[in-house]
């Protein structure tokens, strides 16, 4: 989903 | 969260504990470059700008403020503290970190995922975390010798974005639409950086002697 957030990793 | 990942945040936490015991325990930065310190304080304040405005995970949140503030406190003992600051490689660490640090971020306008503030500081902070390790690698090579905790501090360092490598091949694989090549092809340029790095360290290991960079 394009809104997932892109940056969920450290 | 996968195994690699998670594997990765762990050697990356790993490294930053070698880094604190090693200035703790031997009240000495010698073989610490100041400049990578500075440069990945740096990475962290620009990458976790979303640290209060989008919540992922309790981990999430935790292992971003101990990042942060753990470089800042490696880059303020090693500028403050009376006894630390005395031992800092000052004519070794020579580096033009800024320079780095500029070309970072007209890359980052120039390549990022949308031109807003916080993606371009983002994109900024994946570039520089990059090349941060130079300032420390240049230093122990004009050093020589690298002493243990120094030597398995860059280790795991380095380590922990080869883990992030295998995470991304794994979440390619196992998730739709997984595109995270700006990350990819500058963790693939970070841990290529480590190459020369990661062959001294192993040769040190298997000889078990002190690591040697050739001057």
């Amino acid at each position: 989903s394009p809104e997932e957030n892109l940056h969920d990793e450290l | 969260m996968n195994i690699f990942r998670f594997a990765g945040d762990m050697t990356h936490l790993i490294s930053i504990l070698v880094l604190l015991l090693k200035i703790y325990a031997t009240k000495s930065c010698s073989g610490i470059s100041l400049k990578t310190q500075e440069l990945y304080a740096l990475v962290f304040l620009t990458r976790y700008l979303d640290l209060f405005t989008d919540f992922i995970s309790v981990y999430n949140t935790i292992m971003k403020l101990v990042f942060i503030a753990s470089s800042l406190a490696v880059v303020c003992c090693m500028r403050m503290h009376r006894v630390v600051r005395r031992s800092y490689d000052k004519d070794l660490d020579t580096f033009r970190h800024y320079f780095l640090i500029l070309a970072s971020f007209v890359l980052a306008l120039l390549v990022n995922e949308k031109f807003t503030f916080q993606e371009i500081f983002w994109a900024f902070s994946i570039y520089l975390e990059a090349l941060a390790i130079l300032p420390q690698l240049v230093l122990l090579q004009r050093s020589g010798n690298v002493d243990n905790l120094t030597g398995q501090y860059v280790f795991f360092l380095g380590a922990y974005r080869a883990f992030y490598i295998l995470n991304w091949i794994y979440r390619y694989f196992t998730e739709q639409h997984f595109s995270r090549w700006i990350a990819c092809v500058s963790g693939l340029v970070q841990t290529v950086l480590y190459a020369d790095f990661f062959y001294y360290y192993f040769i040190s290991w298997k000889n078990n002697a002190k690591m040697q960079l050739p001057a």
